[in-house]
Parts: C-alpha cells; sequence; structure tokens
C-alpha cells in the first residue's frame, strides 16, 4: 500500500493550485524514495517535473511502485475541501483505482475523507540530463511574478539576457516595448530577498510569455525562483518547496528559423 | 518571432 502524510497540508493545496492549469492531468509516481509527476502541457511546450522526496512527509510508506492516473481539476476540487492548517494523508491500495485524502484539523477535531477516481494514463517519460548551464539566477520569486506579468501586458514572447551587467528581460507588442534588468544583489540580509546570477557565459534565448506567466503559479510556494539558461536549450524555473523537494518547470524557446 | 518548438524535441524518452 501507499500512504503519505503531510502536516503542511496548504503546501499540497498550493502546489496543485500550481499545475493544474498547465496539465490537465499525469501519474503520480510513487516508490520507496518519494513521489514524483513529469507532465507536458497539452501543447508539449513546455513539461512539469516535481519530484517529493520520501524524507520530506512526515510518514511515508510504499510497498509497490506505482503509477497513479491523475486529473488535475479533480484533484483541486477535493483539496479545496481541506483547510489551510490541516494534515494530509494520502493513501492507496496496490493496484487501487482510487486514492483516498483525510483531512484533519490542527486540534483533530474534524477529520474528513475523499476518494478521487483514478484514471489510467499511457505518459511517455523523458530523460533531462543534469547538466552546466551557461546562467543561473536566483532572484525573489514575487520579482519573478511581477516582472513576467508585467511584461505579458505589452508582449508575447520575451528574450531574456543574461550578461554580466545583469539580467534583462524585453518585449514589444502594440503598446510598444518594454525593457526591466535586474542586476546582482546581495545587499540585502534576507538571501531570499537577493538577486543572486551565476554567469559562465554570456546567453539570450526567446520564450513565450504565457508560459513563463503560467509558471508564477507556483509563486506561494517559495520565496526564491531560480532561472536556468543555455544557448539553444529550454529554461528551467525553479521552486524549491522548503525540505520536501521541488517543481521544475521546462520551456522550449523559441527559434529563428 | 521564431518558432515554437517541442519540448520533447530537447529530451530523449527513457
Amino acid at each position: 500500500m501507499f500512504e503519505a502524510r503531510i502536516t503542511q497540508g496548504a503546501v499540497l493545496k498550493k502546489l496543485v493550485e500550481a499545475l493544474k492549469e498547465l496539465v490537465t492531468e499525469g501519474n503520480f509516481d510513487v516508490s520507496s524514495t518519494g513521489l514524483q509527476l513529469q507532465a507536458m502541457d497539452s501543447s508539449h511546450v513546455c513539461l512539469v517535473s516535481l519530484a517529493l522526496r520520501e524524507d520530506g512527509f512526515e510518514h511515508f510508506r510504499c510497498d509497490r511502485n506505482m503509477a497513479m492516473g491523475i486529473h488535475f481539476q479533480n484533484l483541486s476540487k477535493i483539496l479545496k475541501c481541506a483547510g489551510n492548517e490541516d494534515t494530509i494523508t494520502l493513501k492507496a491500495e496496490d493496484n487501487a483505482d482510487q486514492l483516498t485524502l483525510m483531512f484533519e484539523s490542527s486540534n483533530q477535531d474534524r477529520i474528513s475523507d475523499f476518494d478521487l477516481k483514478l484514471m489510467s494514463i499511457e505518459s511517455e517519460h523523458l530523460g533531462i540530463p543534469d547538466q552546466e548551464y551557461s546562467a543561473e539566477i536566483k532572484m525573489p520569486s514575487s520579482e519573478y511574478q511581477r516582472i513576467v506579468r508585467d511584461l505579458t501586458s505589452i508582449g508575447d514572447t520575451v528574450l531574456i539576457s543574461a550578461t554580466k551587467e545583469g539580467i534583462k528581460f524585453s518585449t514589444s507588442g502594440d503598446v510598444g516595448t518594454a525593457n526591466v534588468t535586474l542586476r546582482h544583489n546581495t545587499t540585502p540580509e534576507k538571501p531570499e530577498e537577493q538577486t543572486i546570477i551565476d554567469l559562465k557565459e554570456p546567453v539570450a534565448l526567446t520564450f513565450a510569455l504565457r508560459y513563463l506567466n503560467n509558471f508564477a503559479k507556483a509563486t506561494p510556494l517559495a520565496p526564491v525562483v531560480k532561472l536556468s539558461l543555455t544557448k539553444d536549450l529550454p529554461i528551467v524555473v525553479e521552486y524549491q518547496i522548503g525540505e520536501l523537494g521541488a517543481v521544475k518547470f521546462y520551456l522550449a524557446p523559441k527559434i529563428d528559423d | 518571432k521564431g518558432q515554437q518548438r517541442s519540448i520533447a524535441a530537447f529530451f530523449a524518452r527513457s
């Protein structure tokens, strides 16, 4: 059987809210090491990779590897019924066709359970190599959210250029043009308010803003976001979810013919 | 403004 208990149920709620617009359905792959999800959006332009570690849960048991097919809008409907302070337990029998979600209030005086019907989803796994990137930028996730939101109102695509001067986001549209530059800034005392640019070589890539804007739905999960860029490769937008794991979004660049 | 590539074009199926 599979059983996973998370005291901060709100994290699970935020996670599903972050994913449900982008990916309609996907498999929760559970094993003794934790829970993983890899799913593409319907247009196959971006990929979500979620990895939650077994030791990030209060309790985690998985006797047999399973792929649990999840419809994210449906999971979201159920998680909306959990309180923000609730502890959430996920449970499934081996080869079950449903996932049980149990919500316990913090003072244990309210307990509810919901069964989510599982789906059978054929999914192809993509191998994502570990690699060095030309530029890695850590910035406040709220700053990233603001930049991509602001630029989405001006244009459809953004040119992201990383140089030793900083990281520049540029767009243009019917209204005109927009440029936002962030400089390397480690002055703030709190690490989560710093902008850290680790540059191996300058790089500039163009991306569709609607996806970058969609990734920002993960902002409530983490105070910091990391962007990784290499010429002619997908950008990685990564949110660390405390000690629990991480969610990474990969978006294919636009390439000139 | 450039051609949108599929994400699957960048990663091998495993």
